[in-house]
């Protein structure tokens, strides 16, 4: 892909906190 | 049915399918969604954020879903 390693971690990073996010809520729900 | 709007539905779905590494850019979903405005679009990124079905990627203006990969 045409991103750089910086871009990446970037991205990699807010995925895992989106999906902290989500399991979050998910929990909350119950 | 899963908790989203149907506007709320349709972007997510868009950001979904979409195949770029980077994501999707408000722009683009914007020039998809036409029956959408833009207030209603960053109110439904901007829900779907905060409940961690999307993410930004290179910049605000990006978002991926977490959903795929």
């Amino acid at each position: 892909s045409g991103l750089t390693e910086e871009q990446k971690r970037r991205i990699e990073e807010n995925r895992q906190k989106a999906l902290a996010r989500r399991a979050e809520r998910l929990a909350a729900q119950r | 049915l899963n908790g989203l709007t149907a506007h709320q539905s349709q972007v997510l779905n868009l950001i979904k399918n979409c195949p770029i590494p980077e994501g999707m850019s408000i722009q683009e979903l914007k020039a998809q969604l036409h029956n959408m405005s833009m207030s209603t679009i960053q109110q439904a990124v901007e829900f779907l954020s905060s409940e961690g079905h999307i993410y930004s990627t290179v910049d605000d203006d990006h978002f991926k879903s977490t959903d795929t990969e």
